[in-house]
C-alpha cells in the first residue's frame, strides 16, 4: 500500500461533483461516480454516466426516496450498462415507472461487482491498485463539517448506524503542520486520512470532498465497500494511483 | 428558548449578524417571523453543537457553518440521510443494519 494515493490527479477519473441537491440519490451519484472512474482509469477517454437512469430504473423503484448501492449495480447489470450524463440527464426526481434505458445508447458498463473486506488496509490497497470504491457512512457528523480531517470516536458518530454513500478517491497523511490560517492546534502526531467525494455541490466541505480519519473505521466507512468490476482491455497496462 | 425577552446585548446581536451572513450566502429567506425565529434558534443550536464537535473532535476537522446549519438533526437526516420512513417509504441510501454479509 503506498503512503499516499489520489485519484483526482490522474487525468479523466474522477468526474465533477455533483449537487443531489433535494433528491435522496447519494447512492445513484456513489454508484455512477464509481463506474466513471473505473472506466476512465480503463479506457480513455472519459465519459460522464447517467444517474437519472438509475433513479428511472432501479429494482427497487423509489427514485429520490432513496437506495442502495448494490441494488443500483443490479440495476446496471440488469440495463446492460449505463447511458451518458448528456442522453439521459439528471433532472433531480425519480420517475420509477418511466424507465428509458432501452430508449438511450449505452456508453459504459460492468462486468460485475464486489464487497471488500471490511479492512481499512484492504481497502486501501484495493484502491490504490483499482480505483475508487464506495462506502456508505454515517453522515451525522457533516452537517457541521467544514475542512479538515474528522476524526470520530463510536460516540460522537456511530460506526453501525450507516446512511450515507459517497466515493473514496484516495488517501494521506496530514503532517505536523496545520493548515495556513487554520485555528485548531497543530496535531501532535501524523493523521492518516480518506479523501472521500461527497454529492452536495462544490462550495460544500474542501471543494466538495471531505476526509475521514484512517485506521479507527471512522463513521463505519468499512461496513459497505462495494465496487464495480471493468473488464481490463488485453495489452494495456493498468494504472496506479497519483501519489 | 425564544429570543423575545432577552435583553438587547452584545451576544444576540452577534449571533443575528452571523445569521444574516449565513442568508446572504446561502440564498435563504423565511416566509414569516415566527419561522425566522424558529430557524435561528436552530443556528444557534447548531453553532454551538459546532463548537461542541470541534473540542471533541481528535482530528483536525473544523466545524461551524455550513449550509445546512438552519436544519434541525432530523431535518437534515431526512434530506440527507436517515429519513424517518413512513409506512414502508424507504431512506436516502437507507439504514442497513444487516450483518449477514459475506465476501462476494
Amino acid at each position: 500500500v503506498p503512503r499516499t494515493c489520489d485519484w483526482r490527479k490522474a487525468a479523466g477519473v474522477i468526474s465533477s461533483i455533483k449537487n443531489q441537491a433535494n433528491c435522496n440519490c447519494c447512492w445513484a451519484i456513489a454508484t455512477v461516480g464509481n463506474i466513471e472512474a473505473l472506466w476512465g482509469i480503463t479506457w480513455q477517454p472519459s465519459v460522464e454516466l447517467s444517474v437519472q437512469q438509475l433513479l428511472d430504473c432501479d429494482r427497487c423503484g423509489n427514485g429520490c426516496g432513496g437506495g442502495f448501492v448494490w441494488d443500483a449495480f443490479i440495476t446496471v447489470l440488469n440495463n446492460s450498462g449505463l447511458a451518458s450524463e448528456k442522453d439521459y440527464p439528471f433532472q433531480g426526481k425519480g420517475k420509477p415507472h418511466k424507465c428509458l434505458a432501452n430508449k438511450h445508447k449505452k456508453v459504459a458498463w460492468i462486468q460485475d461487482f464486489i464487497m471488500l473486506k471490511d479492512n481499512e488496509q484492504t481497502i486501501a490497497s484495493y484502491l490504490a491498485t483499482h480505483g475508487p470504491i464506495t462506502v456508505t457512512i454515517n453522515v451525522k457528523l457533516l452537517q457541521q463539517y467544514q475542512s479538515g480531517v474528522i476524526r470520530a470516536t463510536p460516540t460522537t458518530c456511530d460506526p453501525r448506524h450507516v446512511d450515507h454513500s459517497v466515493l473514496l478517491v484516495g488517501f494521506g497523511v496530514e503532517g505536523r503542520r496545520a493548515e495556513a490560517g487554520s485555528s485548531r492546534p497543530r496535531p501532535r502526531h501524523s493523521t492518516p486520512y480518506w479523501i472521500l467525494k461527497n454529492s452536495w455541490g462544490a462550495n460544500w466541505g474542501e471543494k466538495g470532498y471531505f476526509r475521514l480519519h484512517r485506521g479507527s473505521n471512522a463513521c463505519g466507512i468499512t461496513k459497505y465497500p462495494l465496487t464495480a468490476r471493468v473488464q481490463l482491455p488485453q495489452n494495456r497496462r493498468p494504472v496506479s494511483c497519483p501519489p | 428558548g425564544s429570543l423575545r425577552g432577552q435583553d438587547p446585548g452584545p451576544r444576540p446581536l452577534e449571533l443575528k449578524e452571523v445569521f444574516t451572513l449565513f442568508q446572504i450566502q446561502y440564498n435563504r429567506s423565511y416566509s414569516n417571523p415566527a419561522e425566522y425565529a424558529r430557524r435561528l434558534n436552530i443556528f444557534a443550536h447548531n453553532l454551538a453543537q459546532a463548537q461542541r464537535l470541534q473540542e471533541e473532535d481528535l482530528g483536525t476537522a473544523e466545524f461551524g457553518v455550513t449550509p445546512f446549519s438552519d436544519l434541525t438533526e432530523e431535518e437534515f437526516g431526512q434530506h440527507y440521510g436517515h429519513r424517518r420512513a413512513a409506512a414502508g417509504v424507504p431512506s436516502l441510501g437507507r439504514k442497513v443494519e444487516s450483518e449477514e454479509w459475506g465476501e462476494s
